[in-house]
């Protein structure tokens, strides 16, 4: 009874029911059920974690990433900074599908993408503008630069390294995360 | 970000990722969601994991693949995903992040660092419902 199984990090219940609706009621493979399940996330913009009008970069783009991988073959599928797609998890399963490479990324992903039939849109929304907006007027504060100037703790780009600073600083593995239960990867 | 890993009826093992990544990131930064061993890994004979927090670290570590590998030592996958997360803390004691487990038999666990507590949802025919299950940080 403990097999099929469909697990997800996060509360994320109704990518878990779709996954387990594939799995169990419809019969089909752990594959089809991971798809449907983080589909149904990026439908859903879990979280603002997942899928479209999410995570604005310091551009106020939203990009995607995602990755499907076959226990049995070993075969995977990925895709990184993809861009103006908004089906990542299904992009990612054409690449594991109908190629022989593992990862594709940026404009060139959304290529792909276009090329497997599937729709280029934005994928900002104002809630993401908004966002972008409110930390930009924040000193575009958190940021994840180091070792620049202006001062990043401090103030928005654009940064150039500070050579003021030495080299045994700069190396020094102090990290300070900003991440959080709504800040993931 | 979502990590899913699920096993069907015939016994066969998946895993994935899907993320818009960290709020602010430099553009054209990646995370670990879409590298396997790192944001989630799986392997038929003997299970798969899912990783979810900070990439930036994470990628460094490959978690998902070292709870695979650590379940094929014979650990649990509780402590399996609890020996991949203290590894990533050795080096990064403020890291945040979490990892969900599942061996091949159905058996599965988690663990987490830098939150309050890691929710995440299973559902299996035991279960008979999708049930959000919550476990204490190490």
């Amino acid at each position: 009874e403990k097999v099929p199984v469909v697990i997800n990090t996060w509360p994320f219940i109704n990518a878990t029911q779709s996954a387990w609706n594939t799995v169990y009621l419809k019969k089909k493979s752990a594959l089809d059920a991971v798809e449907k399940g983080c589909s149904t996330c990026e439908d859903e913009q879990c979280d603002g974690t997942v899928g479209f009008g999410g995570s604005p970069d310091e551009s106020g783009e939203t990009t995607l990433d995602a990755m499907i991988m076959d226990g049995m073959t070993m075969n995977m599928g990925a895709v990184a900074a993809l861009r103006r797609v908004k089906n990542a998890i299904s992009v990612a399963r054409y690449v594991l599908e109908h190629t022989q490479h593992s990862l594709l990324v940026g404009d060139l992903a959304t290529q792909f993408a276009l090329s497997m039939g599937f729709k280029e849109e934005p994928l900002e929304t104002n809630i993401s503008h908004n966002m972008w907006q409110n930390w930009k007027e924040n000193d575009c504060q958190p940021n994840f630069w180091v070792n620049v100037k202006p001062d990043p703790t401090k103030s928005c780009g654009p940064y150039t390294p500070d050579t003021n600073i030495t080299r045994r600083h700069k190396n020094d593995p102090k990290h300070r995360s900003i991440f959080s239960d709504k800040n993931h990867d | 970000t979502i990590g899913m890993i699920a096993i069907d009826t015939a016994g066969r093992i998946a895993a994935g990722t899907s993320t818009n990544g960290a709020k602010f990131k430099i553009p054209g930064r990646v995370g670990d969601s879409p590298i396997p061993g790192a944001g989630a890994y799986a392997d038929g004979s003997v299970g798969a994991a899912a990783a979810t927090g900070d990439g930036d670290v994470m990628m460094r570590f490959l978690p998902s693949y070292l709870a695979v590998e650590e379940m094929r030592r014979g650990t649990s996958p509780s402590y399996a995903g609890e020996l991949a997360i203290r590894r990533i803390v050795t080096y990064y004691p403020d890291f945040v992040g979490a990892i969900v487990v599942l061996r091949k038999d159905g058996e599965y666990g988690a663990a987490c660092h830098g939150l309050q507590s890691f929710q995440f949802s299973v559902c299996n025919s035991q279960l008979g419902q999708v049930t959000v299950q919550t476990v204490s940080c190490v």
